[in-house]
């Protein structure tokens, strides 16, 4: 919250939209805000009434540069919009950068997400420091509910609980990266980088950099799904595969492969298999090692077909590490091998367990 | 007038960020290396966004004051 934790005193904030941004149909931008204001209004008791002239509590306008309250923006990028805390005249007021690109969908900047972040502000949340939260300082893509629970717990000690307010779903709040209970769904390397997910998040380790950063799948990769079974890198190919139930998609680089998603049974898996838990790329042989419930299979990618002979047992081929795996990574020769909150390092030539870390030093901690 | 460099190129950015969004006084920072001030507001970011707390100008910190965000300060006293 701000300071003196500022807030509306009526249960029926009014609003009116002063001018429209030429991106986008009149009718885009009001349904825009009207989905912003009533992600709130699931939340708490408060509910919205459009104005349309004379002074509402939040007077929505685009503007660029300096824009009529000495708080000019900034051209394309950047800064996007800003607003003011409840109050008199000012107060509650919103305004967006003109010098963006308004949107609807992925691309750009989406006037729902920013409009619903600021009418967080109109309403008085401050700024918070969960990557997963709406009201979190920088622009993010995702789709469905926007708020987490951060947000809903910030907004409804300031206004209360709305009686139906179970029926949304709140987004997942980010995953601490050393939280010793901290378990992972995949990993996989991309182009030099590390990439782990859990949940709808995923970190982004480069080798020389300490810290990870810690980004929304969504907000890179609108197209994928937003949570993540395994993935593996074909660095030959230079393609991050993704799994996620029955299908599969293809990452060059940061862009989706056209032609995607398949279905994983184009690999040569049967029907009955319905989720792949880990998948690894095995340079050294041009195999990928799939890990589906106590068994794996051997997928041959330049042949483009399943190696015969499979599935075989998880438990009898790596003994040590239990019969069942939820991500895999190999480098120079050893396998990492991930369970619960445990890693392996595996000898894969000697078949034998080296070392066994908790998951979460692979991020340092 | 000497061309920016890379470095103060990357300072006037930090500079800039930090005085929007940390409420860094102008007129504060010294004119060839980075003031106490600054510092002192670079860990402040740092430790809002849980990145690692340096206080030093580093590559995941530049990249975050570069993406796209709200204009209301993130810590700041509001004004």
């Amino acid at each position: 919250h701000f300071p003196r934790d500022l807030k509306w005193q009526n249960s029926i904030i009014t609003f009116r939209i002063t001018n429209y941004t030429p991106d986008l149909e009149k009718e885009d931008v009001d349904q825009a805000v009207h989905n912003a204001l009533n992600v709130w209004s699931k939340v708490t008791p408060l509910k919205f009434k459009k104005l349309r002239e004379g002074d509402a509590d939040i007077m929505i306008s685009f503007g660029r540069k300096e824009h009529g309250d000495f708080n000019p923006f900034d051209g394309p990028e950047g800064l996007l919009a800003h607003a003011y805390p409840p109050g008199n005249g000012i107060g509650g007021d919103t305004h967006f950068d003109e010098d963006e690109t308004w949107t609807k969908d992925s691309h750009a900047f989406n006037l729902f997400l920013v409009a619903a972040h600021e009418f967080g502000h109109a309403l008085g949340m401050a700024h918070s420091s969960d990557p997963g939260a709406l009201m979190y300082p920088v622009y993010s893509y995702s789709r469905g509910f926007p708020l987490s629970e951060d947000d809903i717990k910030g907004i409804q000690s300031l206004y209360g609980l709305n009686p139906d307010h179970r029926k949304v779903k709140p987004k997942p709040e980010a995953p601490n990266k050393c939280d010793p209970m901290l378990t992972i769904d995949a990993v996989t390397e991309l182009r030099g980088e590390t990439i782990i997910f859990k949940d709808s998040f995923y970190w982004r380790l480069h080798p020389q950099v300490v810290e990870p950063e810690q980004n929304l799948i969504k907000s890179t990769w609108p197209e994928i799904p937003g949570k993540v079974d395994a993935a593996y890198e074909n660095p030959e190919k230079d393609v991050v595969i993704i799994f996620r139930g029955i299908k599969m998609w293809a990452l060059n680089g940061y862009n989706v492969v056209e032609g995607y998603p398949k279905y994983i049974h184009k690999l040569g898996l049967p029907k009955s298999i319905r989720k792949i838990d880990a998948a690894v790329y095995i340079r050294d042989t041009g195999k990928t090692l799939l890990f589906t419930d106590e068994d794996y299979w051997s997928y041959n990618e330049q042949r483009g077909a399943m190696d015969s002979g499979y599935p075989r047992s998880i438990e009898v081929d790596f003994p040590g590490i239990g019969d069942e795996i939820d991500a895999a990574a190999y480098h120079y020769g050893y396998l990492y091998l991930y369970h619960d909150q445990v890693q392996f390092e595996y000898n894969y030539s000697a078949q034998k367990v080296i070392r066994i870390m908790r998951a979460n030093s692979l991020l340092n901690c | 007038k000497p061309l920016p460099t890379e470095e103060t190129d990357k300072r006037l950015l930090a500079e800039q960020y930090l005085k929007r969004y940390y409420g860094m006084q102008a007129g504060l920072q010294g004119k060839t290396k980075t003031s106490d001030v600054m510092h002192e507001k670079i860990r402040e970011m740092q430790s809002f966004f849980r990145l690692e707390v340096t206080g030093q100008l580093d590559d995941n910190t530049l990249e975050l004051m570069k993406k796209a965000r709200c204009g209301v300060p993130d810590a700041a006293e509001y004004n």
